[in-house]
């Protein structure tokens, strides 16, 4: 939207999964990891939470999140991300 | 499938690695799997392969489903269970077990099996109807990987490709391909002119969907005994009703809201998916699509025929008081021209590498019979009342499997090769296709031709490339070494200095492409090498170029390459030289190396295709 407080998923890729995790029930590292990187950026009335979709933990780093504009660019400058980006759909071929 | 393997030359008794082909477990990215179809029993199945991480959530898996979740924005407990169909489908295309006496109405009937019947299926539910996003792509992709699958197949895509790290389906084959696992995915159903092919990564595999030699037909005869038209009608013969034309029209819901057309065949000029027709009342449908090579399932009887067919027919109801037309059950005939590419199947060139052509190959997509869920009707429309335990759909989704049961074929042979010596197998040993069949731009239609998986199976020589070549092509692409350093995890820096930066032309890839410029003289080498997974002893291949013509140059130096143990590379260069006069235009070769028995080929394209 145009006062960027609209949000929409967007995906913060960061590459290889140092710390590849199992964990199906509990918190894991990496998981913890995408929270702290998330709230750094938040104001103080949002929670990564609140906002976190997926923790991608196994095989790939990074998560899926309810971002607005303003905190896309932000997580886009941040130490560890490759990109982030909208998500799109995609269609049965 | 009841035709498609045995058209692809892998037939039933094909000769086969039984326990290593249990061993393999695909992964497929779809929407879900329909678990009571016979295809999928585990008769005769022993327990998952011992190295299996996978789970089976809110679903019963047996030996043959060894692993089943399901993705939707971060929600727990869906069910992985197909309601849409084409994941049960493509699933049963590749490693489905052998069915006999299976037809869709009679139709297309024979023993179905997969290509892998031995095979094991993980199953990732990542598609709702016909909506796939991209953060449930990625949560699928990262649990495959680290379940263990094999190889993924992937029948999913968009209208146009976009940069790999905006792409979770190239990021998630990224990660498979570092864990030595192959994704075989559609090039796309955006046909020649309606966008690009996608899935471009070259890590992946891009399929595109050619026909086989059976083709579908129903026939519309005409009161003055003319026989028009093409497609799928798995209803009774519609015997001499009369025909009738929309008042406004069109047959889309919305005009023929409030007409009726009881007992009539109605003539739809501009499209329709039967849905308007159906609730008009009309006892079939006629209707002009620019897709001929594609029978359809509709739910009443249908004919679907091209502008010209229905001019024709125009001219007759215009002549003639009372028209009216017979619409004849589909059957089965034989069409020696096939292999062709489908009307419908994305083409190059490749929009994100251009010096990396795709699609790679092509498989069949056209008309295959494979397995369905109850809870969908055949034809996909739910007024329609007609279930069936398979059916008949066409698409480059149906094509990304038979790619990936010939690649899990491979596996079960080799299971020690990186996922690019699989696919430059299946790609050096693809049969050409005819360029005059398949107009619109050689290779870029087609890639190296139409799968031949017994041929993949000993194909020689191989490239192979790792997850270095692929960051060193990236660098090439202009990805930063920060980036790149994070997706691999190596500390090293990732490119090299600016000057000696290489292009993607230097990928170890089995095809070469070119975007030249109109009227300008190029000259273009491709390094490459290969290793030998032929003969153990001493062998010799020599290189021969095929079909160059007056407009390119091709070299190979050198043109003998003498191997003395199995998987030494050796290496060789390609320089293309030439130039293209104008605009839209391609020029096609090959280099091709022998060793007597085996044929390795690697195709070349140049073009100016914008």
């Amino acid at each position: 939207s145009s006062d960027g407080d609209e949000k929409q998923v967007y995906i913060v890729y960061m590459g290889h999964q140092h710390e590849p995790s199992e964990s199906a029930d509990g918190f894991s590292a990496a998981e913890a990891a995408h929270h702290k990187l998330l709230n750094q950026i938040l104001d103080d009335s949002s929670s990564a939470l609140d906002r976190i979709v997926y923790s991608y933990r196994r095989s790939i780093n990074g998560f899926a999140a309810r971002l607005t504009e303003q905190e896309r660019q932000k997580l886009s400058t941040m130490e560890g991300v490759v990109s982030v980006f909208p998500s799109r759909t995609y269609q049965l071929q | 499938t009841t035709r498609s393997w045995d058209f692809l030359g892998l037939p039933r008794n094909a000769r086969r690695s039984l326990p290593t082909e249990g061993e393999v477990i695909v992964g497929m990215l779809d929407t879900g799997v329909w678990p009571d179809s016979p295809s999928f029993s585990d008769d005769g199945l022993g327990p998952p392969p011992g190295r299996w991480k996978g789970a089976c959530h809110n679903f019963t898996c047996n030996n043959k489903i060894i692993g089943a979740r399901a993705y939707r924005q971060g929600r727990a407990g869906l069910s992985p269970v197909d309601t849409a169909g084409h994941g049960s489908h493509t699933a049963s295309t590749v490693a489905g077990r052998v069915v006999e006496g299976v037809g869709l109405a009679g139709v297309a009937a024979g023993s179905a099996r997969g290509g892998v019947p031995a095979a094991r299926l993980a199953i990732y539910k990542i598609c709702w109807d016909d909506f796939c996003a991209s953060e449930d792509m990625l949560a699928a992709f990262d649990d495959a990987i680290a379940d263990g699958v094999d190889l993924i197949s992937f029948s999913i895509g968009g209208k146009l490709p976009v940069p790999y790290f905006e792409d979770a389906a190239a990021i998630g084959s990224f990660h498979a391909m570092r864990r030595g696992v192959l994704t075989s995915a559609s090039a796309g159903n955006s046909a020649l002119t309606g966008g690009r092919v996608c899935n471009v990564a070259p890590w992946m595999l891009s399929v595109a969907a050619s026909s086989t030699d059976r083709r579908l037909v129903a026939k519309l005869v005409l009161g003055n005994g003319k026989t028009i038209g093409a497609s799928v009608n798995i209803f009774p013969k519609l015997e001499k009703a009369p025909l009738a034309l929309p008042v406004n029209g069109s047959c889309q819901p919305e005009s023929l809201a409030g007409q009726l057309y009881s007992g009539k065949i109605l003539l739809c000029p501009g499209g329709s998916n039967g849905t308007g027709p159906l609730r008009a009342g009309a006892a079939g449908t006629v209707i002009v699509n620019d897709e001929p090579d594609i029978a359809f399932v509709f739910p009443l009887p249908e004919v679907t025929i091209t502008q010209d067919q229905f001019t024709e027919i125009l001219a007759y109801v215009n002549r003639t008081r009372n028209p009216v037309g017979s619409i004849h059950s589909t059957k089965a005939t034989f069409d020696s021209e096939a292999p062709t590419v489908a009307s419908f199947s994305s083409t190059g060139p490749n929009l994100i590498s251009p010096g990396i052509l795709k699609p790679d190959l092509a498989a069949p997509g056209i008309d295959i019979l494979a397995a369905w869920t109850p809870l969908t009707p055949v034809s996909g429309n739910h007024k329609d009342n007609r279930f069936a335990a398979y059916n008949i759909i066409s698409g480059t989704s149906m094509a990304c499997p038979h790619a990936t049961a010939a690649a899990a074929y491979v596996k079960s042979f080799h299971p020690g090769w990186s996922p690019a010596m699989i696919m430059s197998a299946l790609i050096t040993t693809a049969t050409p296709m005819d360029p005059g069949r398949n107009p619109g731009g050689g290779e870029l239609v087609y890639g190296a031709g139409q799968l031949n998986p017994a041929r993949a199976r000993d194909p020689g020589l191989v490239y192979d490339a790792r997850e270095d070549d692929y960051v060193r092509m990236l660098c090439a692409e202009g990805y930063n070494s920060t980036q790149l350093r994070a997706v691999t995890g190596a500390n090293a820096a990732a490119c090299p200095a600016g000057g000696e930066r290489s292009a993607a032309a230097d990928l170890n890839y089995p095809t070469m492409a070119h975007h030249a410029a109109p009227g300008k003289n190029f000259t273009v080498r491709f390094p490459r090498a290969v290793t030998n997974v032929g003969a153990p002893g001493r062998s010799v291949y020599t290189a021969r170029i095929v079909g160059s013509g007056p407009l390119i140059t091709v070299a190979v130096a050198p043109r003998r390459l003498a191997f003395s143990r199995l998987l030494q590379k050796l290496s060789f260069t390609v320089t293309v030289s030439g130039a293209l006069p104008v605009g839209n235009e391609f020029v096609s070769a090959a280099v091709v190396w022998s060793d007597g028995v085996r044929q390795v080929r690697s195709p070349i394209i140049v073009h100016t295709v914008d």
